[in-house]
């Protein structure tokens, strides 16, 4: 069955794009076939994949919003197996045109549902906000991975992040669980991201005889290097793949796949 | 004058935090009365400077929502010349109940003008959104400073957040201006680096000829180095003069307090 998967972290600038469109990438190159949904108003993950946000004649932010149209005829294709639904600037009205809608956390669930059984994987981008938009996005997936940096201020936001998920899982999402954290752009060598891992490593392990949504959860090994290509290659709409295969940056991300494809037998 | 400076740029994770909390206590350093808003839900910067905000009798969120509180009483001092207005995580929802307030983007800007007038700066951290929170950081403040790092991405953001400016230039508040931007967590020796902050340059040498309200903006000379300390005294409560006042965080948050009086006689 599809497995969904929603990326997010309400701090801002930890890797969520880079991770979606990369690991997204990597996880087609393995053979899977991926969607990719930009979830932010900022619409950095359709720029990342070389699509022009405003050239779309259907975007997300069209498929919340109407009633009528389906996620199928939606879909661009960006890659073998790499398909993406866009966003644009449109999207930022979205949290309060969706206000009053009935059932308004579930609207990309019950959007999704059809088109998400032709993939392996459904991979969606959320914007740094515990808004109606990641509200949505925790609705519809059934995982959860946090992509953040070693640093203290990531820390600090993790229980609240982790109360959100618990949240819905226990009132709209029974089926959610946090797969794990993602260490980006990580710089292993410094004190600061020793303590950091450590501390996470450590809430992890003491959650692990407690029913919480990430009592499983795991940092994915290895951490995702910083390496100035991942931060590039977006200039150019392109996955690392297209640009520079071999790197460091390409590396990390392949691991992460396998590390992700490994995780599909959960208990 | 005070001079009212909001901290804005919609792109998570560039450095607003990082630099309201050391350019305010490097100005504090240099003599100026500074105080500190923080306008972020996520409350780091409340933490970064050492104060709990679940421990605050009233926070920024009180003085949004509650017509009777006065600003003066709800100021915490946390250093020589350094105070703050925390915020807490209530603050997530102010944007939902500001909805209805009349003039609900001049809602701080009423509530701080007899309070700012005891400072020579007030400095406004802004989260990583263009929503209500941000609008009121605009229409209070009469100068913005947009922290942001020398990647494709933040480029990509930049002319909405300069359309937003714009806006409420025209509409709200004809005094606001762009003094300039801040480069944060910079690594100068990328090639990548130097492409950003060409385009950047030009971008603003293109503007000097038309009455943009970033028609003289500046990127503030020296760009603020990448350097761990920086990560690491958030997690102290200190800002970087209480850390480690001697390294290269410390020097160029200095600097940037230089350059930033020096721009006191803006023309
Ligand atoms: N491993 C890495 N090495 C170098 N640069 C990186 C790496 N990962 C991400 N970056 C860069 O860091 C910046 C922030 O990353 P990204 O945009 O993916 O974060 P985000 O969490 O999606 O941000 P937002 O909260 O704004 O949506 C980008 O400029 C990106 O190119
Ligand atoms: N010059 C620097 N050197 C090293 N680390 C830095 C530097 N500036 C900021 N950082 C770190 O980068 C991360 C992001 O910075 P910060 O929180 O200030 O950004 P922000 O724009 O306020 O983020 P948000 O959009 O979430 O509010 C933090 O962990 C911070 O400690
Ligand atoms: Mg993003
Ligand atoms: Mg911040």
């Amino acid at each position: 069955t599809v497995r969904i998967i929603a990326l997010m972290n309400q701090k801002g600038g930890v890797g969520k794009t880079t991770t979606t469109v990369n690991l997204g990438a990597a996880l087609a190159e393995a053979g899977r076939r991926v969607l990719l949904i930009d979830l932010d108003p900022q619409a950095h993950l359709t720029l990342h994949v070389g699509v022009d946000p405003t050239a779309q004649r259907h975007s997300v932010y069209d498929l919340l919003m109407d009633a009528d149209l389906a996620a199928d005829g939606i879909v661009t294709r960006v890659g073998e197996r790499l398909d993406v639904i866009g966003a644009e600037v449109d999207l930022a009205g979205a949290e309060q045109e969706l206000h009053d809608a009935a059932d308004r956390q579930a609207v990309l669930k019950r959007k999704i549902g059809s088109v998400a059984e032709r993939y392996d994987f459904v991979l969606i981008d959320c914007p740094p906000s515990l808004g109606l938009l990641t509200m949505n996005a925790l609705v519809a997936a059934n995982e959860v991975i946090v992509p953040m940096q070693a640093h203290f201020l990531a820390l600090q936001g993790l229980s609240k992040l982790l109360e959100t998920v618990q949240l819905v899982r226990q009132h709209m999402n029974t089926s959610l669980k946090v797969t794990g954290v993602v260490l980006c752009a990580h710089e292993g060598f410094t004190k600061l991201a020793g303590e950091v891992v450590a501390d996470l490593q450590n809430f992890f392990d003491a959650a692990r005889k407690f029913a919480m949504p990430w009592s499983g959860a795991k940092i994915f090994q290895p951490p995702v290097r910083k390496n100035i290509k991942l931060a590039e290659c977006p200039s150019f709409g392109q996955t690392i793949f297209q640009y520079e295969p071999n790197c460091a940056g390409a590396v990390d991300y392949q691991a992460l796949a396998q590390a992700v494809i490994g995780e599909s037998m959960p208990n």
